[in-house]
């Protein structure tokens, strides 16, 4: 069972929270603010009020096996940060936390978190984007039953052809990608591709790649069902 | 020469301002905050101060010939409500705001927001997904010099088949859905699928259908230089 610890419950953090235990995972939701806590209450059995800056609060959470901790606290940099060196501190293995400037970004970094993100900023660029190019319906996103997911290459697969496993025929997949693996950390990793063209059906599948891959949320999941 | 107002240089607002500006757009950036003002002064010519709540001020800003209006006033609900209904009134042909909660966002289209952003919503929402796939190296970002768009079948190609096309060898893109048109007003669109099948080399462009495309930035800029 999926666990995740989310302090601060603004608008990104509640969405965080609700999002991931609509999915199923155990939420403990935290916030200094009472009246979060109860309103989350309804949607989340483990709602915390407490202040993320006292350690010995946190650590009464019992956050061994986290899976992760998102800090959404996005006002308080210092509350923010305390939280995030706490979190490391109580061994959770995953800490993503946000920053909303180059600055406060490289310190978190420097303390140990595994990912910051801005949404204010990931979301006014794409809106940019998208306001200059009125011919471009979309940009970036797929529609609505389609998704895009990046995979790592399943063992069984390597050294086929992709006109061999013909992934559309089979699996009602598109390979739009192959990628050298990288795990990433945050919005700053770049992977390798490795092909330089679009795949094509002559294209072997080599081990440690990844998969860039399109389709319907049904047959994606049958398939990541299959090899994963 | 595409023009843009941004009112409000929070972190959203003013990523939306650099990047229209990046881009060539003419750029207007407004904010009641001098400090705010200044800073981005340096990045745009045409930065004032004023408080956008009062009509008088806004209209001397010029504002007919406006491609868009963005109000990017987070906190201040009533703030962003006034000054998009003032922009809706002084003829800015699409206006886009922020919304935090949906009570808000229905007050918002009813005074004629055309586009109703949540950033913090819409990357909490992906985040919780991201977190719960593991072994799904990414999900809905491509590759670096990877993008996702979605444009209007040019009429040169409609009664054409994919494979006479051959978009992978000609224009090194790959279609990934061809969907029935429908122009997009926010988060809740969706856009019918014309074509239940991942498309094939069989499948023929029909008219007033959108193409989802994936490729690399210069070769989807060569494709929509062409045809637009
Ligand atoms: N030390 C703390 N311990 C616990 N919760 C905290 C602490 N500091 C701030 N918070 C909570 O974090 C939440 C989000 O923080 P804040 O208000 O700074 O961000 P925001 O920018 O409004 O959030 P969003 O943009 O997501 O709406 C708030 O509900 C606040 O009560
Ligand atoms: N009436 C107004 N006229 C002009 N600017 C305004 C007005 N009201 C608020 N603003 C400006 O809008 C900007 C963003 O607003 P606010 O601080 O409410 O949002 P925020 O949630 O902090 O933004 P972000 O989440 O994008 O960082 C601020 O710089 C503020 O000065």
């Amino acid at each position: 069972m999926s666990k995740f610890v989310v302090i601060g419950l603004g608008v990104f953090g509640r969405q965080v929270a609700l999002s991931l235990a609509q999915e199923g995972a155990e939420v403990i939701a935290v916030d200094s603010d009472m009246e979060r806590v109860e309103e989350i209450h309804d949607y989340i059995a483990y709602a915390v009020r407490l202040d993320s800056t006292d350690p010995s609060a946190l650590r009464s959470l019992g956050l061994q096996d986290m899976e992760a901790g998102i800090v959404a606290i996005g006002e308080d940099f210092e509350a923010n940060l305390l939280t995030a060196a706490y979190l490391k501190q109580l061994g959770v293995k995953k800490v993503i936390t946000r920053a909303s400037n180059p600055i406060h970004r490289r310190i978190l970094e420097q303390i140990g978190a595994d990912e910051i993100i801005s949404p204010e900023d990931e979301v006014g660029r794409k809106t940019a984007h998208r306001l200059l190019r009125p011919n471009l319906v979309d940009y970036i996103d797929v529609a609505e039953d389609y998704k895009l997911i990046r995979v790592e290459t399943p063992q069984d697969l390597v050294g086929k052809s992709l006109g061999e496993i013909d992934f559309r025929r089979n699996y009602q997949l598109n390979i739009i990608s192959i990628n050298k693996k990288q795990i990433p950390e945050g919005e700053d990793t770049t992977e390798e591709v490795t092909h330089e063209a679009v795949p094509t059906s002559q294209t072997i599948l080599e081990p440690d790649t990844i998969l860039v891959i399109v389709g319907k949320e049904k047959d994606i999941n049958k398939f990541t069902g299959k090899y994963s």
